[in-house]
C-alpha cells in the first residue's frame, strides 16, 4: 500500500460526536435529515442546496470515484473525486457511499448504495447582501 | 472526546457563477 494513502476523516466513525447548530450533541449515525436543515436555518453563512447525483465512475483498483452532481436550482454541475468509502447524506435516507460494504467496515458507519438520482444534502454560501 | 461541527459532515459543493 502507498505510504501517503488517503484516509477519512474521523468524524465519519460511528460514534463520533457532532454538534448541530444550536448546540445540541448527536452521534454521526443519528443524525437525520431535518438536523442539517435546522442547523443551515441557524447559519448566518451556510446553506443547504440539493445536489442530486447524475454520475458515478469508479473501481475498486484505485479506491476512488468521481461523483458528477447537479447542484442547486440552477443545476451547476460539479464534480468530485472521493474515497468509495465516503459517505454523503441522502435527504431522508441517510449516509450512503459508492461502496457501502467498505464504509461500513471501516467505519461501521451504517450506510446505503449511492445511486445516480439520489439527492444529496450539500453547502453553499448564502447571499451575502 | 472530540465535538465536531455539523457542517463539516457536509461537502461545500459552490457552483459556478454562471448568471
Amino acid at each position: 500500500a502507498p505510504s501517503s494513502a488517503p484516509s477519512l476523516p474521523p468524524y465519519f466513525i460511528k460514534g463520533s460526536i457532532i454538534q448541530l447548530a444550536d448546540g445540541e450533541l448527536k452521534r454521526v449515525e443519528d443524525l437525520k435529515t431535518e438536523d442539517f436543515i435546522q442547523s443551515a436555518e441557524i447559519s448566518s453563512e451556510l446553506k443547504i442546496d440539493s445536489s442530486t447525483v447524475e454520475r458515478i465512475d469508479g473501481s475498486h483498483t484505485s479506491n476512488f470515484a468521481i461523483v458528477q452532481f447537479s447542484v442547486g436550482e440552477h443545476r451547476a454541475q460539479v464534480s468530485v473525486e472521493v474515497l468509495l468509502e465516503y459517505p454523503f447524506f441522502v435527504f431522508g435516507q441517510g449516509w450512503s457511499s459508492c461502496c457501502p460494504d467498505r464504509t461500513t467496515q471501516l467505519l461501521e458507519l451504517p450506510c446505503t448504495k449511492l445511486s445516480v438520482g439520489d439527492v444529496c444534502i450539500s453547502l453553499t454560501l448564502k447571499n451575502l447582501r | 472526546v472530540p465535538v465536531f461541527p455539523w457542517h463539516s459532515l457536509v461537502p461545500f459543493l459552490a457552483p459556478t457563477q454562471s448568471d
